[in-house]
């Protein structure tokens, strides 16, 4: 992950899934307990 | 006190609509992060302008509910304004969502629960590939984290429960407590009904940390005045709110340098929080609690005493006012104005209460002048208004309630349970005060 300030963000493999089929794509989540 | 009761009801609450409000005035709302107390208060972080979300598609011809990719657009508390994804710089259909409703989801949440995401039907001509599009929109790109939905459920249950007792500040008598039983539950919002009223309209709103209410046997452990009451059985299901659930105090060392009786000081006037006032120690109780007068106003029995912690962000030493550019009141009858604290304490032989004996901390609160928010009418407790932060002065804010006159302003401290975020009524099914 990556520390913006107290924020540590981390990076996700997400699936999308939509009417033509499934993928996969890399987005930011933010572990907003810390 | 200068009251708004009964001066409500001429536009039916569902008829405002923050999103445009907010559009229109070209103003903010106050971030969720300033309301630690509120639902998500502490954990809001990472929720800004740019982040993705899974959200119903509204523009579809399926007949069951389907879902799509929209960005944060803006932020205003809870509120946020949406763009589909795949409409780029057009902004007309934008539209406001409360994020923390069920239907809001990480990106993500649609695939794991076997939902297919479909574009809104005015756009979906636009790309013969949106995965491909999809792609190059969303990666790298910010999106909730997973467990939020989890988070605003937690967020959303409260301790306190109908028939719990508790003892609570009097409202027609503010000197003295009263035992009462929490009838309802909203959003942390409690409303108590005192214990002996007939018909049960005998009652009193108020969030549940704040400094009015306290556990069964605090008035006799601090040495306040306690009203007793006739009843003295108790109905079935009625039980003691537990002590550990109420607000904590800080601890404070009575026995060195302490306020004294007869000690003079600011506070905020608990019967017109848009004055803050000349005001005298009239009793020191225990655990750091004292019973403050305000001059010029006072019962002669004290039944206008009520009751401040010493580290109470709501009392401040001789002299915060001048030197904060705040007007302050002067005894109801006192002549010699301008005021002077110099020749005030010199002609009451008083002294003033030692300014280390003060709270002088400010938080990092985040709020900043012309934010929007939504905030109890401390005045008429059950209402919640949209209003506005017009003044801040270190950690205490001016709270001015839209479409109202000035001199319905409130002193409120940042860290008040009784200021909420833009969103938070909708949110909780709380009912809002427009401007009027």
């Amino acid at each position: 992950g990556v520390e913006t300030g107290a924020r540590k963000w981390e990076q996700k493999q997400v699936q999308i899934k939509t009417l033509e089929g499934e993928f996969s794509v890399t987005m930011w989540a933010s572990d907003n307990h810390k | 006190a200068k009251s708004k009761a009964g001066m409500y009801g001429l536009v039916p609450s569902e008829s405002f609509d923050w999103g445009p409000y907010i559009c229109v005035n070209n103003t903010s709302g106050a971030p969720v992060s300033c309301f630690k107390h509120a639902p998500m208060g502490t954990c809001w972080g990472g929720i800004e302008e740019g982040v993705r979300i899974e959200v119903l598609n509204s523009d579809t011809n399926h007949s069951t509910k389907v879902y799509w990719i929209a960005e944060i657009v803006k932020l205003a508390g809870f509120k946020a304004l949406l763009r589909y994804e795949g409409f780029d710089v057009d902004s007309s259909k934008d539209f406001w969502c409360n994020l923390c409703i069920p239907e809001v989801h990480p990106v993500g949440w649609c695939a794991s629960s076997g939902k297919p995401l479909v574009p809104p039907k005015s756009i979906q001509h636009k790309h013969s590939n949106w995965k491909a599009f999809l792609v190059k929109r969303l990666t790298g790109a910010k999106t909730l984290p997973p467990d939020f939905n989890v988070k605003v459920h937690e967020n959303t249950q409260f301790p306190f429960k109908k028939l719990m007792r508790v003892e609570v500040v009097d409202k027609n008598y503010l000197c003295r407590t009263r035992v009462a039983l929490v009838e309802q539950v909203i959003g942390g919002r409690l409303r108590l009904v005192y214990e002996e009223s007939q018909d049960g309209s005998d009652d009193f709103w108020c969030h549940m940390y704040s400094p009015l209410i306290h556990n069964i046997g605090w008035s006799r452990s601090i040495g306040h005045r306690f009203k007793r009451s006739d009843v003295t059985k108790k109905i079935e299901g009625q039980v003691d709110a537990p002590p550990q659930l109420f607000q904590k105090v800080r601890d404070v060392d009575q026995s060195v340098d302490w306020f004294k009786d007869g000690m003079k000081l600011e506070a905020i006037d608990p019967l017109n929080l848009s004055a803050i006032c000349v005001a005298t120690v009239r009793k020191v109780l225990a655990d750091g609690y004292l019973m403050i007068g305000i001059d010029g106003s006072e019962a002669v029995d004290g039944s206008d005493w009520f009751c401040y912690h010493g580290t109470s962000p709501s009392i401040f030493p001789v002299g915060f006012c001048e030197i904060n550019s705040i007007e302050l009141t002067s005894p109801r009858g006192y002549t010699k104005l301008p005021f002077k604290w110099f020749d005030y304490l010199r002609e009451t032989a008083s002294i003033a209460a030692p300014v280390k004996l003060f709270n002088k901390e400010v938080p990092n609160h985040g709020f900043q002048r012309g934010m929007k928010l939504e905030a109890v009418d401390l005045m008429e407790p059950r209402l919640v208004c949209v209003a506005t932060v017009t003044r801040i002065v270190h950690r205490l804010l001016r709270i001015h309630f839209d479409g109202w006159e000035d001199e319905y302003d409130q002193w409120v401290d940042c860290e008040s349970p009784d200021l909420y975020p833009v969103g938070w009524c909708q949110l909780t099914g709380y009912q809002l005060q427009p401007p009027r």
